[in-house]
């Protein structure tokens, strides 16, 4: 049998309303090891991928692996029956197709439980090469989420370039043309409030600022996101989430004809 | 005007 629980449970409802819009569904696939999913949306631009690991849950167990396919609006609906200061417990037997998700009130006064039916999803699986990226950026995921937020009411498409100057957001549109830049600044105290730009090369790429837009729902889940970028690579959106594991959104380039 | 680039293109299926 399949057993998580989580004492955040609000971890996971934040989790599920950052993906589902990008995807409508995937597996959730479960070892000893923990959960991961990896998941296209429709038109195979992007890419989610999330690794959540046994450690971080307070309880894990999983008797034998197991691809559970999951509906995620469906599954939204449920989580959202789930109050913020909830535990989460996820439960399935061996080859069910139902998962239980069991929510318990912080001072367990109140129980409920709901059965979420589970879909026997194709899933087609791409293997993603670890490799060295000419720039990696982190940043506050706030000034992200406004960077992208705010390009997209003037352009559909960004030009990310990353050079020893700094990183540069550039659009245009109809109403004219839009310049963000962040400088490496080390100067705040809090770490989550610094921008670093890791440089090994110069490097500019261009996306549709829809998807940068869309992965900016995974914002509630960590203070800091990180960008990673090589040319013509796809652009890597990674957020942390606590000791728990990690999500992250690829978007593949736009290519010059 | 550039194409959007679908993933196939840049990582392999498994």
């Amino acid at each position: 049998m399949f057993e998580a629980r989580i004492t955040q449970g609000a971890v996971l409802k934040k989790l599920v309303e950052a993906l589902k819009e990008l995807v409508t569904e995937g597996n959730f696939d479960v070892s000893s090891t923990g959960l991961q999913l990896q998941a296209m949306d429709s038109s195979h631009v992007c890419l989610v991928s999330l690794a959540l690991r046994e450690d971080g849950f307070e309880h894990f167990r999983c008797d034998r692996n197991m691809a559970m396919g999951i509906h995620f609006q469906n599954l939204s609906k449920i989580l959202k029956c789930a109050g913020n200061e909830d535990t989460i417990t996820l439960k399935a037997e061996d080859n069910a197709d139902q998962l239980t998700l069991m929510f318990e009130s912080s001072n367990q006064d109140r129980i409920s439980d709901f059965d979420l039916k589970l879909m026997s999803i194709e899933s087609e699986h791409l293997g993603i090469p670890d490799q060295e990226y000419s720039a990696e950026i982190k940043m506050p995921s706030s000034e992200y989420q406004r960077i992208v937020r705010d390009l997209t009411s003037i352009g559909d498409t960004v030009l990310i370039s990353a050079t020893k100057e700094g990183i540069k957001f550039s659009t245009s549109g109809d109403v004219g043309t839009a310049n963000v830049t962040l400088r490496h600044n080390t100067t705040p105290e809090k770490p989550e409030e610094q921008t670093i730009i890791d440089l090994k090369e110069p490097v500019a790429l261009t996306f549709a600022l829809r998807y940068l837009n869309n992965f900016a729902k995974a914002t509630p889940l960590a203070p800091v996101v990180k960008l990673s970028l090589t040319k013509d690579l796809p652009i890597v959106v990674e957020y942390q989430i606590g000791e728990l594991g990690a999500v992250k959104f690829y978007l593949a380039p736009k290519i010059d004809d | 005007k550039a194409n959007q680039g679908r993933l196939e293109s840049f990582f392999t299926s498994l």
